[in-house]
C-alpha cells in the first residue's frame, strides 16, 4: 500500500491511498482503501492515509477515528493517531501517516515497521522504516 | 502553521534483516517521492493535486504494493484500488477491482470530479476509465516476478499476507492453522 497526506500553509488538507491489497486475497475482495473513513480520510482537522490489514482498518474506521478524536476530544494529531493505532486497533495490523491543519505530522504504526517519509516547512525531514 | 507532507509505502512485518538490495531502493523511492511532494507544495500546488501526484509516482515504481508491483490475488491476478479525499470540501472518490488502469488514484480523482458518485468498482470502474481516456495497459504490466514468488509462498502457507510478511516454516504453518481454527479465525477477516 502507498499513501500520501498533505497540508498547505493555509491549512488546506488532502489524503490519497492506493494499493494492490493482500497477497493471496480472494478475487473480488474489497479492502479498506476505497472505503472512505477506513483507510483514507480528510476534513478540516487532519488528513489520514492508513496501511495494513484492510479488514482490521475497516472494523476500527481508523482514518475517521483519528479525525473524530481530534474534533471531539481535542487531542493533538499525534495523540489521536497513537490512540487509534496503539489502543483501538489489532496489534500488528495497522500503520498510518497523517497531517493536521496546523502542520503537525504523525506517522504511527503497530507493525514491525512502516516505509515512511515526511517533511515540514520548518525544514524537518525524515525517511525511515523501523522505530528510531 | 506551515505546509507539511507525509507519505508511506506500506506497513507490516518488515524484517530488521532486510538486505540492502531490497532496503535501499525503497528508501530512495521514498526520498524521491518526498522531494516531488515538497517541490509541489512549495510551488503552491493544492494539497489535493500534491497527494495525487505523489501517489501516482509511488504507483509507477514497482517497489511498493500499488500500481506496477501490486500483489496478486489467489487467482494470480491484480485487483488494484485507490481513494482520494479533499479536506476542504469533503469530496472524495474511490475505485477498486482495477486490472488495467496504470494510475488508480487518478481514476479515483476522476470519480470524485466527474461523477455524482463516490465509488466505482470492477467492470464499471474499468469502463469509466476508458470513457475518461486514462492510460491503461495489459494487466501483465503490473505483475512482477517477486510478487509471483510471494503468491506462491502465501499459497504454500495457505494464508493471506500483509505487506512484507516473511515466509513461515511448514511446522509453524500447521500450528498456526490449528490455533487459528480453534480461535475461529480464518485469517481472511
Amino acid at each position: 500500500t502507498v499513501g500520501c497526506v498533505a497540508v498547505d500553509s493555509n491549512g488546506n488538507l488532502a489524503s490519497a491511498t492506493s494499493t494492490g491489497g493482500l497477497v493471496n486475497k480472494m478475487a473480488g475482495r474489497i479492502g479498506d482503501t476505497p472505503v472512505i473513513g477506513a483507510g483514507t480520510y480528510a476534513n478540516e482537522f487532519c488528513a489520514v492515509s492508513a496501511t495494513g490489514i484492510g479488514e482490521a482498518i475497516i472494523r476500527a474506521t481508523v482514518a475517521r477515528d483519528v479525525a473524530a478524536i481530534m474534533e471531539f476530544k481535542g487531542l493533538s494529531l499525534k495523540e489521536a493517531a497513537d490512540c487509534v493505532v496503539h489502543e483501538r486497533t489489532l496489534k500488528g495490523a495497522v500503520g498510518l501517516v497523517a497531517v493536521s491543519a496546523s502542520g503537525e505530522v504523525a506517522m504511527s504504526y503497530n507493525t514491525t515497521g512502516m516505509f515512511r517519509a515526511c517533511a515540514t516547512e520548518d525544514g524537518y525531514s525524515e525517511v525511515a522504516i523501523w522505530p528510531n | 502553521m506551515g505546509w507539511a507532507i507525509a507519505l508511506h509505502g506500506g506497513a507490516g512485518d518488515i524484517p530488521y534483516s532486510l538486505p540492502p538490495e531490497r532496503r535501499l531502493p525503497r528508501e530512495e523511492t521514498l526520498r524521491h517521492c518526498l522531494q516531488i511532494g515538497v517541490k509541489a507544495l512549495k510551488s503552491n500546488m493544492t494539497p489535493l493535486d500534491v497527494v495525487e501526484l505523489v501517489v501516482r509516482e509511488l504507483e509507477n515504481i514497482p517497489h511498493f504494493n500499488a500500481g506496477r508491483g501490486s500483489v496478486l490475488t489467489n487467482k494470480g491476478t491484480v485487483e488494484m484500488e485507490a481513494s482520494i479525499m479533499d479536506g476542504n470540501t469533503m469530496k472524495c472518490g474511490a475505485v477498486s477491482g482495477l486490472s488495467t488502469v496504470v494510475n488508480a488514484v487518478s481514476l479515483a480523482r476522476l470519480v470524485m470530479d466527474h461523477t455524482p458518485h463516490i465509488y466505482l468498482a470492477f467492470d464499471g470502474a474499468e469502463e469509466f476509465a476508458r470513457q475518461q481516456g486514462v492510460e491503461t495497459l495489459d494487466s501483465s504490466h503490473f505483475i512482477t516476478p517477486e510478487n509471483i514468488e510471494r503468491l506462491n509462498q502465501a499459497k504454500d502457507a495457505n494464508r493471506v499476507q500483509i505487506d512484507y510478511t516473511q515466509p513461515i516454516q511448514k511446522d509453524t504453518i500447521k500450528n498456526e492453522t490449528e490455533t487459528s481454527l480453534a480461535n475461529g479465525d480464518s485469517q481472511i477477516g
